[in-house]
């Protein structure tokens, strides 16, 4: 395992062991500024593991963000990684992001759906789902992000269990997504929620389930825009937004639409690149480029966060 | 370990409504075992389907009977997998 996250190969992809690892490592070397929380167990009890990133106080207000919920798009989690170290390497020389930890702490879910994830690395790279089994079904899993309590079970998501876009037995059925719906429940003061997929360049706000649009749609269109733009100021990437519902298609049971309504304003989903024809199998060596264009987007949803209390 | 051998995925650009509806009927053909990448969702978008070495031709000679145009995305997603292991078990070496 390397001996610091400073020769961590932020240019490869790695196995879940290796990002368990890492987290340690990154906690160890900054004990003042990185804590790492279990939130939960996963259907094979697996430890769900989200790093807060704090300069201090008591449940001060907070940026959430997850990538790897479904357990195929490899370029989110590896991004995780690359945030995490940026955020250590940045703290202090970034004005704005020490001015976001000056008042809010952040918190980072690498690996949001480990028994997907570990199951693409030994038996099937295309796994997307969780890995909880079904009565009365010999197929396996549950798509995380349609297993919200938002319009759970509605058009948009499949009630096939042998389907990819299977909602579940009932909303929050999934430990994994349990999990983060407790620890945003007894937090109570996440202001932000960031949800990182791959792949299309999208970045995305509620609504999935409706065509209703969400009351602070104008706010949440003129973020993205910004948003869009710094990342594209890097090296070009092409990015539309939009609300999930007029931008891509109905999607019932996501994770930010439950976000929303629980009153978590900045609620946004991002869809990573592929700019060639890679899509999920994405190379390795566009990780860090893929991570570096989106801090700058991250960026822009926290500075407005950080600006706009509510 | 499930391996993908001859498997290639498909870009298909819907160029018309009946076209994104021919598209979109793939996805209720479940001997195909098609895995759609990028869902059909409008005019002009791309839909990614990942095809399983068996049903290339049935879906190729489909897609060609409707007029549909598409391009091949990855020949062989096995070949994509297997260089990506083998890139990690480098970078872990």
């Amino acid at each position: 395992l390397p001996l610091s996250t400073s020769t961590f190969d932020y240019s490869s992809y790695h196995s879940l062991d290796e990002i368990y690892a890492f987290m340690d490592l990154l906690v160890a070397e900054n004990p003042n500024l990185v804590s790492k929380l279990e939130i939960g167990h996963t259907t094979e009890n697996r430890p769900i593991y989200v790093l807060k990133f704090s300069k201090g106080g008591t449940n001060r207000p907070a940026i959430w963000i997850d990538t790897g919920i479904h357990s195929r798009e490899w370029v989110t989690q590896a991004s995780g990684v690359w945030f995490a170290k940026k955020i250590v390497q940045d703290h202090e020389n970034d004005s704005e992001l020490a001015s976001i930890l000056d008042k809010m702490d952040i918190f980072l879910e690498i690996v949001t759906n480990p028994d997907g994830f570990a199951f693409t690395q030994t038996k099937n790279r295309m796994w997307r789902k969780t890995r909880s089994k079904q009565s009365g079904s010999v197929c396996v899993g549950v798509d995380p992000n349609r297993n919200w309590d938002a319009g759970f079970g509605g058009s948009g998501a499949s009630k096939n269990p042998c389907s990819d876009t299977y909602h579940g037995p009932y909303a929050n059925s999934e430990p994994e997504v349990k999990a983060i719906v407790d620890f945003v429940t007894n937090h109570g003061n996440i202001k932000a929620f960031i949800s990182i997929h791959s792949y299309s360049q999208l970045l995305l706000y509620p609504y999935g389930y409706t065509t209703t649009p969400v009351p602070d749609q104008e706010e949440l269109h003129e973020i993205s825009e910004k948003a869009v733009a710094a990342l594209s100021s890097l090296y070009g990437t092409k990015y539309k937004y939009g609300s999930i519902i007029t931008t891509i298609y109905q999607a019932s049971g996501g994770t930010i639409d439950w976000t929303y309504n629980q009153g978590i304003k900045y609620s946004f989903t991002f869809e990573l690149r592929d700019t060639g024809r890679y899509g999920f199998l994405l190379p390795a060596s566009q990780i860090v480029p893929t991570a570096q264009e989106t801090w700058l987007a991250l960026k822009v949803i926290m500075v407005h966060t950080r600006d706009h209390p509510y | 370990t499930e391996t993908f051998v001859g498997h290639q995925v498909l870009r298909i650009i819907p160029g018309n409504d009946k076209e994104l509806q021919k598209v979109q009927e793939l996805q209720d053909l479940e001997e195909l075992q098609l895995d759609f990448w990028l869902a059909p969702r409008g005019l002009g978008y791309p839909v990614d389907v990942r095809v399983p070495f068996p049903s290339l031709q049935p879906l190729k000679a489909h897609l060609e009977a409707n007029g549909i145009s598409y391009s091949i995305m990855i020949e062989d997603v096995q070949a994509l997998v297997d260089h990506e292991q083998m890139e990690m078990f480098r970078s872990s070496r």
